[in-house]
């Protein structure tokens, strides 16, 4: 996945 | 998303629907920390704030929004659910959970990726859901022995941090700039807290014997 800022994890 | 961190999720949403179950079905919460389950529901609030300003996925929100309702309401089913309220061990449940909660945020004050609203709170999340399972863990060990779905919420529970660590090592090795350091920390020390519940958890499944824990 792409992450730039925000969390992507749970 | 790779497997690991999807197995991850799973394990964590079946730990939920164990715990669920055991409530539901015997309409108990025996050897369940309701301290444990109050950290929970304060690190899904505290860390999902940017569930109505950063949208990732739907899969990312649905699941935000299953975490907050399930943590929230096994608290209230502990506490107002007439049953279940009877069958809460309170006098073996008195870990001092708020200093974890007021240890936690000063640490997320002082380190964080970013001084944000938001950040700080995110921060103060990871760090207090690192520590969230102890009340639990005293509990079990205070009372001794386990019921079987009981045991099972902490497996699949520590099962789900186990599998984020390898997540954070795939990702480490597959994306380019992955720095997530203090999740990865903060989930290690959370999984090192299990070592002590699984290495009894496997010796009584290895031995098929009922899960107990020395005092």
């Amino acid at each position: 996945g792409s992450e730039p800022e925000g969390h992507d994890e749970l | 998303m790779n497997a690991f961190r999807l197995a991850g999720d799973i394990t964590h949403l079946i730990s939920i629907l164990v715990l669920l179950l055991k409530i539901y079905a015997t309409k108990s919460c025996s050897g369940i920390s309701l301290k444990t389950q109050e950290l929970y529901a304060v690190v899904f609030l505290a860390r999902y704030l940017d569930l109505f300003t950063d949208f990732i996925s739907v899969y990312n929100s649905v699941m935000k929004v299953v975490f907050i309702l399930s943590s929230v309401a096994i608290v209230w089913c502990m506490r107002r659910h007439r049953a279940v309220k009877r069958s809460y061990d309170k006098e073996l449940d008195t870990f001092r959970h708020y200093y974890l909660v007021g240890a936690c945020f000063v640490f997320a004050l002082l380190v964080h990726e970013k001084f944000t609203f938001q950040e700080v709170f995110w921060a103060f999340s990871i760090y207090l859901e690192a520590v969230a399972i102890i009340p639990q863990l005293v509990l079990l060990q205070r009372s001794g022995n386990v019921d079987n779905l009981t045991g099972q919420y902490v497996f699949f529970l520590g099962a789900y941090r186990a599998l984020y660590i390898l997540n954070w090592i795939y990702r480490y090795f597959t994306e380019a700039k992955f720095s997530r350091w203090i999740a990865c920390i903060s989930g290690l020390v959370q999984t090192a807290l299990y070592a002590d519940f699984f290495y009894y958890y496997f010796l009584s499944w290895k031995n098929n014997a009922k899960l107990n824990l020395p005092a």
